[in-house]
């Protein structure tokens, strides 16, 4: 038996909207540790990697691994009839091939429920290695998402530049340059409004425009975004989902041909 | 002229 409820639809509307973009289909993981999914873009691009922790559900029982395939189109649409302070409760029996969705109002009057079929999904999984990471960054993520909107008007691509003046995002095309330099920010009163770097040694990387806009999907999940680089190695880009977990997007560089 | 990588050549499959 699988049983994990959550306060608030709101969330797991957010996290589906963050990842429906870039991927149709996904299998989440149940174990008593929570729930993990693991999946890469349909062009094997970027890989998608999200994390929710046991403990940051209300109430979570998982008896026996299971692995539930969904499309995530579906699940969208099962997720737009929840309102957003509604409790959500997922449930599965062990070996089900469907998934039971629960949404309860606050004061319990309107209950619904949807039945989902699952899919037997053969994903391959990835194992990420340990990275000492060269550069990272943790900026407001809605001045990330502003920036990569902004910098996709001029080029496919946007080159990385994080030196410990500083970080530069560059997108050069047909009508000529654009810069975007962000320092680091000294005191501020908000935490979420500053922008650090912890830099070990400067690093230029491009990446293109178009997967770093999907990603910006889950600025709703958490006011700040960490971007961690090496030179030669995928681009990290995490959203923290509060007391909950994490969603993470590995992005492969662009490369000399 | 730089070319698009896949994720697949920086993870190794499990």
């Amino acid at each position: 038996m699988f049983e994990a409820r959550l306060g608030q639809a709101t969330i797991l509307k957010k996290i589906l909207d963050a990842i429906k973009d870039l991927l149709t289909e996904g299998t989440f993981d149940c174990s008593d540790s929570g729930i993990q999914l693991q999946a890469m873009d349909n062009s094997h691009v970027s890989l998608v990697s999200l994390t929710l922790r046991s403990d940051g559900f209300d109430k979570f029982r998982c008896d026996r691994n299971i692995s539930m395939g969904m499309n995530l189109g579906s699940m969208a649409k099962i997720l737009k009839c929840a309102n957003n302070e509604d409790n959500v409760t997922m449930k599965a029996q062990d070996n089900a091939d469907t998934v039971t969705i629960m949404f309860e109002s606050a004061n319990q009057e309107k209950v619904s429920d949807y039945e989902m079929k699952l899919m037997n999904l053969d994903q391959e999984h990835l194992g990420i290695p340990e990275t000492e990471y060269s550069c990272v960054v943790r900026m407001p993520s809605m001045e990330f998402a502003r920036i990569c909107r902004d910098l996709a008007q001029f080029s496919e691509s946007v080159v990385i530049c994080c030196t410990k003046e500083g970080v530069k995002f560059t997108a050069s095309g047909d009508v000529g340059t654009a810069n975007i330099k962000l320092a680091q920010t000294g005191s501020v009163d908000k935490e979420e409004e500053s922008v650090s770097i912890d830099m070990q040694e400067p690093v230029t990387l491009t990446f293109a425009c178009r997967y770093l806009n999907a990603f910006t999907k889950a600025t709703p999940l958490s006011t700040q975004v960490q971007l961690s680089m090496c030179a030669d190695v995928p681009l990290v880009v995490e959203y923290a989902i509060k007391d909950l977990g994490y969603i993470r997007y590995y992005l492969a560089p662009k490369i000399e041909d | 002229k730089k070319i698009q990588g896949s994720i697949r050549n920086y993870f190794t499959a499990k």
